[in-house]
């Protein structure tokens, strides 16, 4: 554990509870993706399966917990809580995030490390993760005004892919034989996917209210 | 080494 992957982990903790905060508190879950959202509760089911078969830490294993716990809660919220799902922006969120599971899904088929079930599903966890974000960005293009708590939302979690890669960089000088392709490109992807977000947060905060 | 060893990030 290096300051990279903790601060990355924190920012990730930090992303989730205020996602958590702004539908729990101001029952309000506009500009959100329940698309997005989907993808990642499905990205750590089928990622974290190896919580029943590999142990690495406490920390490891409560992070793990709690990611699962946060990301059924918010589809949950967003779909069956009465309040919440009414500021859905429903008619907006309209990208085929189905279409982004099967070519994952193929590509960990052909391309994975080892082929056995767990790997496998590891493997599509990490593809899927790094397009997750592209309904979220496509009803953010479309929303054009995003408040404060869906913009920290997305900046914290961009925040979050950039220090897993500074933690990558730090790992591959000070570990031996500390190389994960497959990770590290899917991982480059997601990041650059966050870069067109950031030009979004900061276009929201230096031209005033839309993002044209 | 360790099949799953190296899965040790989030």
């Amino acid at each position: 554990m290096n300051i990279f992957r903790l601060a990355g982990d924190m920012t990730h903790l930090a992303s989730v509870l205020v996602l958590l905060l702004k539908i729990h508190t101001i029952k309000s879950c506009a500009g959100v993706s329940l698309r997005t959202q989907e993808l990642y509760a499905i990205v750590f089911a089928t990622r974290y399966l190896d919580i029943f078969t590999s142990f690495v830490s406490v920390y490891n294993t409560f992070m793990k917990l709690v990611f699962l716990g946060s990301s059924f809660s918010i589809v949950w919220y967003m779909r069956y809580h009465k309040a919440v799902h009414r500021t859905y922006d429903r008619e907006q969120d309209t990208f085929r995030h189905w279409f982004l599971v099967l070519p994952c899904l193929v590509l960990a088929l052909l391309i994975h490390e080892k082929f056995t079930f767990l790997e496998v599903l590891w493997t599509f966890s990490l593809y899927l993760e790094a397009v997750a974000i592209l309904p979220q960005l496509v009803l953010l293009q479309r929303t054009r005004n995003i408040d404060n708590l869906t913009g920290q939302y997305i900046f914290l979690l961009g925040g979050y892919r950039g220090l897993y890669i500074l933690n990558w960089i730090y790992r591959y000088f000070t570990e031996p034989h500390f190389v994960h392709w497959i990770t590290w490109i899917a991982g480059l992807v997601q990041t650059l996917l966050y870069a067109d977000f950031f030009y979004y947060y900061f276009l929201r905060f230096i031209g005033g209210r839309g993002v044209e | 080494h360790d099949e799953y060893h190296e899965h040790d990030e989030l």
